[in-house]
Order: structure tokens, then C-alpha cells, then sequence
């Protein structure tokens, strides 16, 4: 079971439809800094579920559309699809592949889809937490998170086993 | 919740250990629930002390000490609580080449069972991958991606006893 | 006192802008007071944006471009009220090569009139350097330190607009 | 005007006396992770009279005192002597190298001497403004004190210009 292929359009930086397809093993991602790369992972973090703007880097969730660069107009709404890949039926419903799709809009309304179907954000969490990919605090450590699990009080550092348990 | 807490809590502690002794040789570790008492607000503090040395506390340790500690933790999360897919974002600026080079064997191992991404600077860690996403910006400012498969992925040999300094 | 903080803030101001100049192509940045009216607990904000965005806030810059910003600040400070000596500690692992090396063009503008030393794991900023002092652990865990001269330092060419991204 | 030597003695990892010279323009410290080279800022800082024990990432003052190894018993005192360079006369006396020197025994009490002589803190800061090389914070750049700039309060900032004006 992996990720098969992430599609982004108006998610932060990602003005233009990005589609990008994965493989199992070790992959990097590299590049300028300011070029995107932790947008990159935010992407992935939000549409696993992701509920803390701050954990994105923006006052609210709609800070996460593209804000418009001095030669292109803002967006109004982003949307981040992943595929996930089922062959092993780790996921218990009959599909090789699971496709996961969040979006929002100016307003800050968040919309989830699970192979297109509107659906509310527990059933994302429901259909994710059966596989292990959960949500991010447990398989995604943003950039300067290693500081922040140091600094953090005891009782925060109880919310990463708590997630994965 | 509170017995899948404390069943998560004795795995992940116990491979908490394992890993200090891998990324600290001749070190040691542990991580102490703060109020066992109360097991249900209890905190989680870690210890963890290099090889050589007395200290306990995480706020003497040095950066690159502070990095393998945070690692450490989270690597133990990974393996009590598997996942098939794991993204770091630039976690190991701080480490020299030898820490380096045990970061990147524990990597290999996870990436054996599951799918790991890695945002990095680090020209070794780009070695050992076998597909590579440049990221860079257009002239208006935005996001595009190039993807492009390595050849001959590297995993790093075991650094033997003789590299330690 | 007032009188001095006044016109030390005009210097470094005036300093920042130009340093945010070079340290981001076609960017800008300012240091503002945040209450000027009570100069005397106003603090101070500082607001950078690379070259082709729009973002002003620090929040949402990435983490090189936050380093950049940080640099910014110090440097500004070191021009306007100039020390004959300057202590770096790994202040350049989130820089990207081309940043890497319009910090390092700096670095060795302040050598010209003042003593620089700079702890580090970056090979590239070790070919700036005249003396090299190689710190290690004795058998019994304190510290030893050797040094040793380095031939002909490099001094950083200047990288030039064709460079730029 | 430039740092020439420092001697240390019991501060820190430094057990052994360790006495080393320094030049003008650009010198690195280089060393695997816990070997040492941030223990030779905070001597530094330390010498130039910094006062806060968490800046130099202890509990108490006296935890700069060296603490043990599990092969070598902890001392009684630190010490740390820093020889400048006064040949073009920017500090006010006759004499073209001035030794700034500070100790620490375990109970805390710090002493500061200029050339052999017992003075008071403020007779240290009062030497060292008039060369600009200031107190710490305007000349020493910290680990992870770039990241600390950013989210330092705007109130906070002020200090850094205050210092050096
Ligand atoms: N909503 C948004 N709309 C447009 N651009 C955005 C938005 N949010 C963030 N950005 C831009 O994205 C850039 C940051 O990108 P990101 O943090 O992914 O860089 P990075 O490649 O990780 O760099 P580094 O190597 O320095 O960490 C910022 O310069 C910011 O201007
Ligand atoms: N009072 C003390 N007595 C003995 N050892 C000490 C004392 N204070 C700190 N140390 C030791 O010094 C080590 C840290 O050294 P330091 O922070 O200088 O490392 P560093 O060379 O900067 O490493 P890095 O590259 O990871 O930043 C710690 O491992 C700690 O055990
Ligand atoms: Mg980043
Ligand atoms: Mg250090």
C-alpha cells in the first residue's frame, strides 16, 4: 500500500493543476528554497485531514489558496486529490486504488470526497486511520518539527502517541 | 483509549531505547511518563544521554545531539505504530557526516516496508533515493514540479565501529 | 538614551533594506516600529518578500527565506554599529547553494575590517576560511581542539545575475 | 583590534586547560555533533560577561562548571581568559593587549579581572563598549538564534538595537 499520485491546483504556491505519480521505496524532493517544497508537504498534511491552520503556516484555512504572485491573479479555491493504492486490500473495501480529495473556498468552507462522493472529514479519518496512514502528526514531520517536539511540554508530546495508538 | 495509550506507550518506549543506542553508540535513553499516577494526563519526558557522557537532560545536549533525540522518538512512533508512508522536511541539516550516514541506514530500513519521502539540501541523502522531484519556480512566481528516476540508489554500508571517532 | 535608539534604528532600517536587496533579488523589506508614538517600548516588525511574491508577513516565508530574513536583521545590525569581532554558530544549514554563497560573499565583506569565525558542517563555508579548528572528543569525553592554517582561501566570486534562478 | 587568544580551563567539555590563538579575517570551528564547538561560543560570551544562564543553555550559572564523564570526576571551578588585541588603541589605555578574564567557583560567585586585576561586571562592560565589541547579543550569533529572531516579540527585537547602539 502507498501513495500513488497526488494532483494540486490553487494550494498555496501551486497555481497551475500539478499532478505528480509516486513510488514505493526512498523518493527526495529538492529545489531553490522559496521554490515549494514544504508547500509540497502541507498539501499532503491538509488533505489527510489536517485541521491546524497554524501547522500550515497561515492565520485561517483559507490562507491555504493561492494568493496570487505580482504577475497572476489569486485563485478562489484550492484542491489537493491523492490517489492511495489498495492492491493489498489493506483498506477494506473492494478498490485497488482509493482516491482522497479535499477543497476549499474563500469562505473557508472545507469539502471531502472519497472517490468523488461528498463526504464529512470523520469519514476520511475513519477510512485512513484502518490503513496506518492516519492523520499527519504521525507520519509527517514538517520542517522544524524536530525542535519543536523537544520544546514542547510533556503533555503535548503525549498527543504523537495518542494519534498513533 | 487508555489501554491502547499504555500498550502504545511500553512500544514505543521500548523501541525508544533501541534507537538511542543506534543513533548514540555506547548511549542511552528512555522516555518516563511524567505522572504514572495518573496515567490519563500524564506527560512523556525524554532522556537521553550520548555515549561518554553524564548528562540526562535534553536541554544540555548539543543541536545535532538535540536532532538524533527528536529522531529517536519519532522513529520509535514509526515502528510501534507502522505506517505505509512516511515525509520528513528537512530534518537533518544538523547532523555530521556520521550521524548523517546512521540516519540514512535507519531510512533505508523504513523504506523496505513502506514508502518514505525526504525534503532535503543534503547531497548524500539524495544517494540513497531512487526518485528524485526537483521543485523550482516559474517566471510568475508559482510552483512547477520535474520528476526524474535515479539510477543505482546507494544504501549506505553499515558504518562499522571502526568509523566511530 | 532615547536619542541613541532613535538613530541607531534609522541606521539599521536603512541598512536592512539594502541587505533584504541583496539577500533577495527583486524582494523588499522593511523594519517598522510597532508603535511609534510610544517610541520608548515600541518594538520592532520586520517584513521581508522575495523578488516575484507578494507575501509580506515572516510567517509565511520558507524556512531559507526566514534564515535570509533573520541574517537580514543581524547583518544590518553589524553595519550600522560595526564590532571588530563576529561569532556565527551553524546559522547557514537552511540555505540553498545559490543562497549559500551571497551570504558567504558577505561574510568575507566583513572580514575586510573585522575578525569572522563561523562553527559549521558546510564544507563551502570552510573554503572561505583562513584558519580551521578542528574540535573532537578525547578518549575520556572532554574536548580537544586542534588548529591548522588553510592555503589560499577562497574568496566567493561574485555569483553574478546570470546565476539567479 | 581582534581576539588573539582564549585560554579555558573546567568550562564545560573543556576539562583540560586549552589555550588557542586566533587571526584576523575568517577562521571555522569544525567537529563532529557534542565534540564541543558551541561550548567555545558560550566561553566566549561567557568571558565577554554574558549573564543569562539560559543563553548559555544551563539550569544555574554554575552548570558551565565542568560537570564529569563517567571516566573523569567534575572540577570546582571554570575559568575563561581572553586576550584582545589593543595595538591600534581603540580601548582607552596605554598597553597593546588587554586580558579580560572571568571565574566561577560552585557556589556561584562569579570574578572578572582585567590584567590580573579583580574588577567589578560593569568595569568589564564598560571596557568593551568602548571597542564595540559590545556585550553578546550584538556580536555572538547563537545555534538556533536566527529562528529565535523571527519569533522573538517585536518588544523583544528592541534589545538587539538597544544593545548596539
Ligand atoms: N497561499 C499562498 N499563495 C501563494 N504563495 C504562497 C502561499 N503560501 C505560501 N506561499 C509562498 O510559498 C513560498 C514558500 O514555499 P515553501 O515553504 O514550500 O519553500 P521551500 O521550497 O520549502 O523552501 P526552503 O528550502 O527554504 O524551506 C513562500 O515564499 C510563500 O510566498
Ligand atoms: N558543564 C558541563 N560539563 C561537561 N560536559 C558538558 C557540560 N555542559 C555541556 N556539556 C557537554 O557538551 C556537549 C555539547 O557540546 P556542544 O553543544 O558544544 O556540541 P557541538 O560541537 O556544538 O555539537 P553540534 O554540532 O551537534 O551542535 C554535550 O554533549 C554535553 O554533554
Ligand atoms: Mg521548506
Ligand atoms: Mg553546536
Amino acid at each position: 500500500m502507498f501513495l500513488r499520485q497526488i494532483q494540486i491546483r490553487g494550494f498555496k504556491s501551486f497555481a497551475d493543476k500539478t499532478v505528480l505519480e509516486f513510488i514505493p521505496g526512498v523518493s527526495v524532493i529538492v529545489g531553490p528554497n522559496g521554490s515549494g517544497k514544504s508547500n509540497l508537504v502541507d498539501a499532503i498534511s491538509w488533505a489527510l485531514g489536517e485541521q491546524g491552520a497554524r501547522a500550515l503556516r497561515g492565520g485561517q484555512m483559507a490562507d491555504v489558496i493561492f494568493a496570487g504572485t505580482p504577475s497572476r491573479p489569486a485563485l478562489g479555491m484550492a484542491e489537493v486529490k491523492l490517489v492511495i493504492d489498495n492492491e493489498a486490500g489493506l483498506i477494506p473495501v473492494p478498490m485497488s486504488e482509493i482516491e482522497v480529495s479535499r477543497s476549499i473556498f474563500r469562505s473557508g468552507d472545507s469539502e471531502y470526497r472519497i472517490n468523488g462522493k461528498l463526504v464529512r472529514l470523520l469519514d476520511v479519518q475513519e477510512l485512513l486511520s484502518e490503513s496506518g496512514i492516519g492523520r499527519a502528526l504521525h507520519t509527517v514531520v514538517g520542517q522544524g518539527q524536530l525542535e519543536e517536539v523537544l520544546l514542547s511540554r510533556p503533555e503535548d508530546r503525549r498527543k504523537y502517541i495518542e494519534e498513533a495508538a | 483509549i487508555q489501554e491502547s495509550f499504555d500498550a502504545a506507550f511500553r512500544d514505543v518506549a521500548g523501541q525508544f531505547e533501541r534507537f538511542v543506542k543506534e543513533l548514540f553508540p555506547g548511549g542511552e535513553g528512555r522516555l518516563v511518563l511524567t505522572d504514572p499516577a495518573h496515567p490519563l494526563e500524564a506527560g512523556i519526558e525524554i532522556e537521553a544521554s550520548p555515549g561518554r557522557k553524564r548528562v540526562k537532560r535534553i536541554s544540555l545536549l548539543s543541536g545535532g545531539e538535540r536532532s538524533l533525540a527528536a529522531l529517536a522518538f519519532l522513529f520509535a512512533i514509526f515502528t510501534a505504530r507502522p505506517s505505509p508512508f512516511y515525509l520528513m522536511d528537512e530534518v537533518e541539516p544538523a547532523l555530521d557526516d556520521l550521524n548523517l550516514h546512521r540516519f540514512l541506514r535507519l531510512v533505508a530500513g523504513f523504506a523496505r516496508d513502506a514508502q518514505v519521502m525526504i525534503v532535503t539540501h543534503q547531497k548524500r541523502t539524495m544517494e540513497i533515493a531512487s526518485m528524485m522531484y526537483g521543485v523550482s519556480l516559474n517566471k510568475d512566481g508559482t510552483t512547477k514540479i520535474l520528476c526524474q528516476r535515479l539510477e543505482h540508489p546507494e544504501v549506505p554500508p553499515d558504518p562499522g565501529d571502526a568509523a566511530s571517532p
